[in-house]
């Protein structure tokens, strides 16, 4: 059994670029004045119906928006935080009408759920967990995972929510002996999950029993990696990650994304695929999403560039609109429309 | 490209490694 060595994706120039690749067909204007730091695209019912609606996330609001006709917004629910600003959104995957939000600083300090009253549509926020939190990720099967603690006491905590959103048990997995950085799923595999460590090594819990399976080392040329999909194939474990402290390799540009392949057994792995900026670009990774095949991130430079991970190279780059540099983007999870957000709270919707 | 040896492969990988971890 061998595998292909790393290659390096083709670096098209910028001109090559295919810029009708994305269309713009819709803007959410966040009149909030605080700083914009998130967006995230969820389904919510009201009435009995279910729409595509988006959430976005200031500093110190969260909005849940539902879609009108011809591509307009209407706000229908705001949460409002007064001591600590929201970091980021956590959806919860499976679950409707609940919006998970993580608060912070520097680091995470708490996790909250955002739900509505059954009885009087009035917005409500539940704190689910308070402490040293370094990573949290929303799971398949509505379940949130969280890591909390310092090393000699880390915690890894699974939470499970009942249908209607409210926190239903709790299990505790198995800790490393090492900070854990980001959580990952395995596609099509809900009891396995993967964590990404400060000492670069790529961990496997076994969801149901806790057990901690497996701990491999990967190449220390990139550090700090944050594992953005897995799947598992043919008794090997795929998994991309994206690299915000690669440092630009002469031969190689910047690569943003990686996809390694892993033998969980031996614990081997090796490089398959580098996803470079295409020539004429500079930055490196700051943010970023990856939805099936496609990955997403904007980069320090203020731009936004997606990668065709089956492809193996770039298919378009999205310069600052307005003059102002795009802050984070994502992925939406009820159909193929990319999200990008500016700080002052400028959200575009496009279909890629 | 050049090859490189993962070692033994398991299409069953997680299966055994949670046995593996019980014992």
């Amino acid at each position: 059994h061998s595998i292909e060595q790393t290659k390096v994706a083709d670096l098209p120039t910028c001109d090559s670029l295919n810029p009708g690749s994305l269309q713009l067909i819709s803007k959410l204007k966040n009149p909030s004045g605080s700083c914009s730091v998130d967006v995230s695209a969820m389904w919510w019912e009201r009435a009995g119906f279910k729409e595509p609606c988006i959430i976005t996330a200031c500093e110190y609001v969260v909005s849940l928006w539902r879609p009108l006709d011809t591509w307009q917004w209407e706000k229908i629910y705001t949460w409002h935080f007064t001591e600590v600003p929201v970091l980021q959104i956590v959806p919860v995957p499976d679950v409707c009408n609940l919006v998970c939000v993580a608060l912070g600083s520097l680091e995470i300090r708490e996790i909250r759920a955002l739900l509505c009253s059954s009885e009087d549509e009035s917005e409500k926020q539940v704190l689910l967990k308070s402490g040293n939190i370094k990573a949290v990720l929303g799971l398949t099967g509505r379940r949130l995972v969280s890591s909390s603690g310092t090393l000699c006491d880390q915690q890894v905590e699974i939470m499970t929510f009942a249908e209607d959103g409210r926190s239903k048990e709790k299990q505790f997995l198995m800790p490393p002996e090492e900070t854990i950085l980001t959580f990952g799923e395995v596609q099509g595999m809900q009891e396995a999950l993967l964590g990404t460590t400060i000492m670069n090594n790529i961990v496997i819990w076994n969801l149901k029993t806790g057990q901690l399976l497996k701990k491999m080392h990967i190449d220390d040329s990139y550090q700090a990696s944050v594992c953005h999909k897995a799947y598992s194939e043919m008794g090997l474990l795929f998994v991309v990650l994206s690299h915000s402290c690669a440092k630009e390799r002469e031969a190689l540009g910047s690569p943003v994304f990686q996809l390694i392949v892993i033998n969980p057994k031996t614990t081997l792995n090796v490089g398959v695929m580098l996803y470079c900026l295409p020539q004429g670009q500079a930055g490196r990774f700051l943010e970023g999403d990856v939805k099936d095949h496609f990955a997403a991130a904007v980069l320090t430079s203020g731009t936004i560039a997606i990668w065709d991970l089956l492809l193996g190279h770039c298919t378009a780059v999205l310069p600052p609109i307005s003059d102002q540099n795009w802050s984070f983007v994502k992925w939406s999870g009820t159909d193929s429309h990319l999200l990008a957000g500016q700080k002052d709270g400028n959200i575009f919707i496009y279909r890629y | 490209c050049s090859g490189a040896d993962l070692g033994p492969i398991s299409l069953n990988w997680f299966e055994e490694l949670s046995s593996e971890a019980s014992l």
